[in-house]
């Protein structure tokens, strides 16, 4: 028996806009820990890795742990119809071939269950080892998203750069190039405001700016993104969820042959 | 050349 109880149902929507573009059928776990998922894209580029803690659902009750195979498109589809401030529970009976998402209104006058089909999904679960990173950038999500978006009406790949004068964002493509540098900037009004750089040393990684695009569909989860970069290592793009988990994408980078 | 790595290359199977 499975049964999650999560006030603020509107995350759960968040969650699925932001993976549902990089991944098409997942199997969401549900063990003591948490809800999480583990997946690749379609072309094993790209892993999205999603953790909501037990603590942050009202109610959290999950006997066994359960894998459950959805269809992404589809479990976004169910979850459009719930209000955005509607409390969602999802439900499951051990050995069922299906999920119920329960809708409830704020204020307890509207009640709806939507019942989705279950499939069986072969996925592959990779281990991911903590890694000491050599540049860990932080930044407002949306400035990320803006300089994704912005560059990849350039170019098609990006060039990460990160030495002590900040970050430096390259590309170069048929019509011209284009560089965007963001400087350490600690003495903003609000922290989420600020751009802060970790850095042991110097780093440069070249990246799709497809997958990039596709990680800021998070942005709607988290006024702060942070990026972790090795040279030797995939890049990693997190997305905190308040008090809940996070959201973080791994991409391999391009190297030059 | 670019070439696109594979995530697969930096992590493997559990």
């Amino acid at each position: 028996m499975l049964e999650l109880r999560l006030v603020q149902g509107s995350l759960l929507k968040k969650v699925l806009e932001a993976i549902k573009e990089l991944v098409t059928d997942a199997n969401f776990d549900c063990s003591a820990t948490g809800f999480s998922l583990q997946a690749m894209d379609s072309s094993h580029v790209a892993l999205v890795a999603l953790l909501l803690r037990s603590e942050g659902f009202e109610h959290y009750r999950c006997d066994r742990n359960l894998s459950m195979g959805m269809n992404l498109g589809n479990v976004s589809k169910m979850l459009r119809c719930a209000g955005s401030d509607d409390i969602i529970t999802i439900k499951a009976d051990d050995g069922s071939d299906t999920v119920t998402f329960m809708f409830e209104s704020p204020n307890q006058d509207k009640i709806a269950d939507f019942e989705m089909k279950l499939m069986d999904i072969d996925s592959e679960h990779l281990g991911i080892p903590d890694a000491e990173y050599q540049a860990i950038v932080r930044m407002p999500s949306g400035e990320f998203a803006r300089i994704c978006k912005d560059l990849s009406s350039i170019g098609d790949t990006v060039i990460i750069s990160v030495t002590k004068e900040g970050v430096k964002f390259s590309t170069a493509g048929d019509i011209g190039t284009a560089n965007i540098v963001c400087r350490q900037n600690k003495t903003v009004d609000k922290p989420e405001e600020a751009t802060v750089i970790e850095m042991q040393e110097p780093v440069s990684l070249t990246f799709a700016l497809r997958y990039l695009n596709s990680f800021t569909k998070a942005t709607p989860l988290s006024e702060t993104v942070s990026i972790s970069l090795s040279s030797d290592l995939p890049v990693v793009v997190e997305y905190k969820i308040a008090d809940m988990g996070y959201v973080r994408y791994y991409l391999a980078p391009k190297i030059e042959e | 050349t670019e070439v696109q790595l594979s995530i697969k290359r930096f992590y493997h199977s559990t």
